[in-house]
């Protein structure tokens, strides 16, 4: 299965992940 | 019989129906290729319409019975497996799928069948949550991100898929109504009431002295100082809606009726939300934020100046915990079922089929956070074909029965989950609901 997040964001908004990273509930994927 | 076999003498000659069968088949074929390029689409105006057949796997794919499979798959998990039996079973299980035994919540044998375990709960304090604005809805891998350009979402390098068919599009009744509703984001002065078990509250009085004046920058009092707020507003008479004042001057003051305390908690709970994460309310109310930052809506998809529309594609894989949190703050003001297929969504999968995403059976929770539109779509798969929404108990996926023509939705709104929001109110990790087998 899988979750898709679809979002409005500041342009300054900055995943703190990458595709083919491995990430847990609660773990830190993006920041403004 | 034996000596016929053997002195009968064999004699090989060409068959001519062979050559006639292939010349048939050859005849057939060029009528239909000819007859193809012949055949043009046009609608009304003349236009020639392009139907797209879509890539010859999805029409394989397709053809199996993926949901009868799915569902028989979740039949055969929910037998009752013998208690001696489950350790052994769950432990390979976990061996084959790389689950985590350590951090679920309860021992081997007490999930009855292999659909419980599926849907097992981690031990509390597993999964800190981290203080950004967004974090992990789930675990899994992160299969693509990035932003949105021109309503088109990347599944893969080289392949998108659009915004509208994975959300769907507003009906345009929806959005007249929306424009009506906040013509230009305006905002709402503290004349607004948040109805509470009956008694009717003005945002001034829910959000505390400054809470009615809407300067930007204003202090915001924390959420402890609010919701001792409203638990004091409690006590003292409510201002009220015109014709209940009347009637208040009529007997005097008006018997106060204490909310209980859910209804209470709940209205500090969406107090703090407005105030502390600066979530517009149901008219677009956003105590502490320029005028430009307030949306009571969140169905238009389009991003205003200084903002842009990210995405991000969480797999999980079988071996994963299934159950699926909330990665920020936010109100969910409408859901979206779209009845699709139920392809695997194996990044395999996904690296192939075009549009996977929006050909699945999915649930699209559309609503807003404190920078706007926010929207959280869990898509099913082959094996787990069941998703649950903890707060929308009428929602059934992978149900039997015809299935609708693709890209139609049924919709139901949240607006009663919390008036003052308009919509159901989620905080950081919240857990949401999940994905169950078949």
């Amino acid at each position: 299965s899988t979750i898709v997040l679809v979002f409005e964001a500041p342009d300054d908004f900055e995943f703190t992940v990458r595709a083919g990273q491995k990430v847990k509930v609660g773990q830190k994927m993006g920041d403004v | 019989i034996i000596a016929s076999w053997n002195e009968t003498p064999i004699k090989w000659y060409p068959l001519p129906i062979a050559v006639g069968a292939l010349l048939l088949v050859a005849i057939q074929y060029r009528k239909k290729v000819r007859q193809a390029q012949k055949e043009v689409h046009v609608d009304e105006h003349g236009i020639e319409v392009v139907k797209l057949k879509g890539p010859w796997h999805v029409h394989v794919l397709g053809a199996l019975p993926l949901r009868n499979l799915s569902r028989l798959w979740g039949y055969v998990n929910s037998f009752e497996l013998p208690v001696w039996f489950r350790p052994y079973g769950f432990k390979f299980y976990a061996f084959a799928f790389g689950c985590n035994l350590d951090e679920i919540e309860q021992d081997l044998t007490a999930y009855r069948s292999l659909g419980e375990f599926f849907y097992r709960k981690l031990k509390p304090g597993v999964r800190p949550v981290d203080d950004a604005v967004l974090v992990s809805p789930a675990d899994g891998t992160i299969l693509h991100l990035g932003t949105i350009t021109d309503s088109k979402v990347e599944q893969v390098k080289g392949i998108t898929y659009s915004l509208d068919a994975l959300l769907g599009v507003d009906r345009p009744s929806t959005v007249k109504a929306i424009v009506e509703h906040n013509p230009d984001m305006e905002v709402v002065d503290d004349q607004e009431f948040a109805n509470v078990n009956g008694i009717e509250y003005t945002l001034g009085q829910l959000l505390g002295g400054n809470g009615g004046n809407s300067s930007p920058g204003s202090a915001t009092p924390s959420p402890s100082a609010s919701s001792d707020r409203v638990s004091s507003l409690a006590s003292s008479p409510p201002m009220s809606s015109s014709t209940s004042a009347k009637k208040n001057e009529d007997e005097g003051d008006a018997s106060v009726v204490e909310p209980n305390a859910s209804i209470q908690d709940t209205l500090a709970r969406d107090v703090s939300l407005v105030k502390q994460v600066g979530i517009s309310t149901a008219k677009g109310f956003a105590p502490g934020k320029p005028k430009h930052e307030r949306r009571g809506s969140s169905y238009i998809k389009n991003a205003r100046p200084g903002h842009s529309l990210f995405f991000s594609v969480i797999y999980l894989a079988p071996g994963d915990y299934h159950r699926f949190h909330s990665p920020t703050a936010w109100v969910v003001e409408k859901r979206r079922h779209f009845v699709g297929e139920l392809f695997s969504v194996s990044p395999w999968m996904a690296k192939r089929l075009e549009g996977l995403f929006v050909l699945n059976e999915r649930v699209s929770l559309l609503g807003r956070w404190r920078y706007g539109f926010f929207g959280m779509v869990p898509v099913g798969a082959t094996n787990v074909g069941s998703i649950v929404v903890n707060f929308d108990q009428n929602l059934r996926t992978n149900v039997r029965g015809r299935k609708p023509p693709p890209g139609t939705y049924n919709e139901a709104v949240y607006s009663s989950a919390s008036k003052l929001l308009n919509g159901q109110p989620l905080t950081h990790a919240q857990e949401m609901g999940g994905f169950k087998l078949g």
